[in-house]
């Protein structure tokens, strides 16, 4: 059988792109203090085969991909999906106004990976 | 519309709960940030990403203890107006923390009270007198400084000091540990005074000596707390 290779450019590959998140946007700029938004980021693009060393992926997603050229129908590509983020801390008021600085994992992608 | 503000509204109430909140706070009269978050904000804004990783997040550096939150509560006691002044005594207040915001799983690892005001304070007593700060805790606390039977008191802090700086820092972190285990909220009270001397009396010396202390501010107390369900996933994360 022959395989279905589609045309990826570099720019369709999975990556991390750019998202800024503004707290005011989301209607929380009364209780957050610091920071007034953030570069959150997010994963976007596709993992085709054949799947490179640049793209992160679990060998499950290597033999997905493999499938997915054979059967393009029956079985999709991996997800292109974060593989690692950092914290930020934010520096808010709680209801008894009192100010609190808070860790919070696993908000801003660092990198992406087709899983 | 009402089906997207019904899902935005809960996509809100779902992050929320992520970030530890019940709901979406609404501060009323909110007042200045403490300069200690501040710094430890800034720094942590600064750190590289790369760095971000290594750095426990689970550890305030700062203070070398575990913690992942921070929290600067204001104290919302009253001063104690005793109908007999006492001569020897300068200050006296009632300090209530509303420390009920912690949360069950929250494990407080420091407490940090401080005293301020807002500029030193010298004197050039020639007797020797100083300045005799006290803290108790008690055993209830009337919030609005009403008339309150005196319940027992205990004596956790007696120092002297020759004189009064800005800020005055006192770890009670096993008080308020202890504190934590049958009440939500902390009690204390604050007595600043001069210590005697009857040439200093006798000639108004411990009144000007008093005056000198017009210049307390507030306190408040810096709470450090670890939550165990956030910092469990993420050192299992880690060892990953």
């Amino acid at each position: 059988r022959s395989a279905y290779y589609p045309l990826v450019t570099p720019s369709n590959l999975c990556k991390p792109r750019r998202l800024y998140i503004s707290f005011s946007d989301v209607g929380w700029e009364n209780w957050i203090i610091a920071p007034q938004g953030y570069m959150a980021n997010y994963c976007l693009g596709e993992c085709p085969f054949p799947l490179t060393a640049e793209l992160n992926s679990t060998n499950h997603a290597i033999l997905q991909t493999m499938v997915h050229s054979l059967d393009p129908e029956g079985t999709p590509q991996p997800c292109c999906v974060p593989v690692r983020l950092s914290p930020i801390s934010i520096l808010y008021y709680d209801n008894d106004d009192n100010v609190v600085l808070r860790h919070y994992e696993d908000m801003v992608v660092d990198e992406c990976g087709c899983r | 519309s009402v089906v997207l503000g019904m899902e935005l509204s809960l996509q809100e109430s779902l992050l929320l709960k992520s970030l530890g909140l019940s709901t979406k706070p609404s501060p009323k009269t909110p007042g200045p940030v403490p300069s200690v978050l501040w710094r430890i904000f800034q720094k942590r804004k600064t750190l590289p990403s790369t760095n971000k990783d290594l750095a426990d997040a689970c550890r305030v550096e700062e203070f070398n203890v575990p913690g992942n939150i921070i929290r600067v509560f204001a104290d919302q006691g009253h001063f104690i107006h005793n109908g007999q002044p006492q001569r020897l005594l300068c200050l006296q207040k009632r300090l209530y923390f509303n420390l009920s915001v912690l949360e069950e799983g929250e494990h407080l690892t420091m407490a940090q009270l401080e005293i301020k005001f807002s500029h030193n304070s010298y004197h050039t007593s020639s007797q020797g007198q100083v300045f005799e700060l006290r803290l108790y805790q008690t055993s209830q606390m009337s919030l609005r400084g009403m008339p309150s039977h005196e319940h027992s008191r205990k004596l956790l802090v007696e120092q002297s000091f020759a004189r009064l700086h800005k800020s005055l820092l006192f770890n009670l972190s096993g008080v308020a540990k202890d504190w934590r285990a049958y009440s939500r909220n902390l009690g204390l009270i604050l007595e600043i005074s001069v210590s005697d001397g009857a040439s200093a009396v006798a000639s108004g010396g411990l009144q000007s000596l008093c005056a000198s202390i017009d210049s307390f501010l507030d306190t408040s107390l810096l709470v450090v707390t670890l939550s165990q369900q956030q910092c469990k996933a993420s050192r299992r994360r880690r060892r990953r």
